[in-house]
């Protein structure tokens, strides 16, 4: 479908990509996670997208989560929040960045 | 206004008074402390709730509070989750439910 090319379009392109909701202090706090740490991040808001109802059946499909925040590192899928959190303090996030740099 | 008439009686039949979102796991957690503190709540869905942007229109008259979740304890405004969290840190939330314990 058109709408899951848009999605992986998002994966593809962007190094961290979150998906996110403007209203959420969760989806807020991840994004916040990604600034302490100085790295950048692309993120879709889905409750301003249009259709964003329906890219959330999307990432469910893709992803099996049916929440906010959505993280991918390097086109890997890391989770939600907690699973974001975790993986930050084990040191998993600044490995997924180092690894590609070296192109 | 009838709405601001519903939102005062929840506030005044409920010894603890939740406005919730069940899609907010900001919510979710407020409710998880007052269980965690074995104290009964009453939480109000707003997303659940017809009128549920009008009554959360009513509740920023009332509280200045913008956001769920919005906690009252004996009818007093304790506020969002950072003010209600520090507030149960604080002993206050204790404090208020045993000073209306004696009538
Ligand atoms: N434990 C999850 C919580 C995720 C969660 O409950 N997200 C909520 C917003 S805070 C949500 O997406 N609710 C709407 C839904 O589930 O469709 C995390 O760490 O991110
Ligand atoms: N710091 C606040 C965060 C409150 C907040 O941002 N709530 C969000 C949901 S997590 C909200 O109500 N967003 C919708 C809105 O602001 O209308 C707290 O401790 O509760
Ligand atoms: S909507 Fe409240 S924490 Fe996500």
């Amino acid at each position: 479908k058109d709408l899951q090319f848009k999605i992986q379009a998002y994966i593809d392109k962007n190094t961290v990509m979150i998906f996110s909701n403007t209203a959420c202090s969760l989806s807020a706090k991840v994004k916040e996670l990604f600034k302490s740490m100085s790295i950048p991040y692309c993120s879709l808001e889905l409750d301003q997208t249009e259709d964003g109802q329906k890219l959330q059946d999307v990432l469910y499909e893709l992803t099996m989560e049916t929440s906010v925040p959505i993280v991918f590192v390097q086109q890997k899928q890391i989770g939600d929040y907690d699973k974001t959190l975790k993986a930050h303090k084990e040191g998993k996030i600044q490995k997924l960045l180092e690894t590609k740099g070296h192109d």
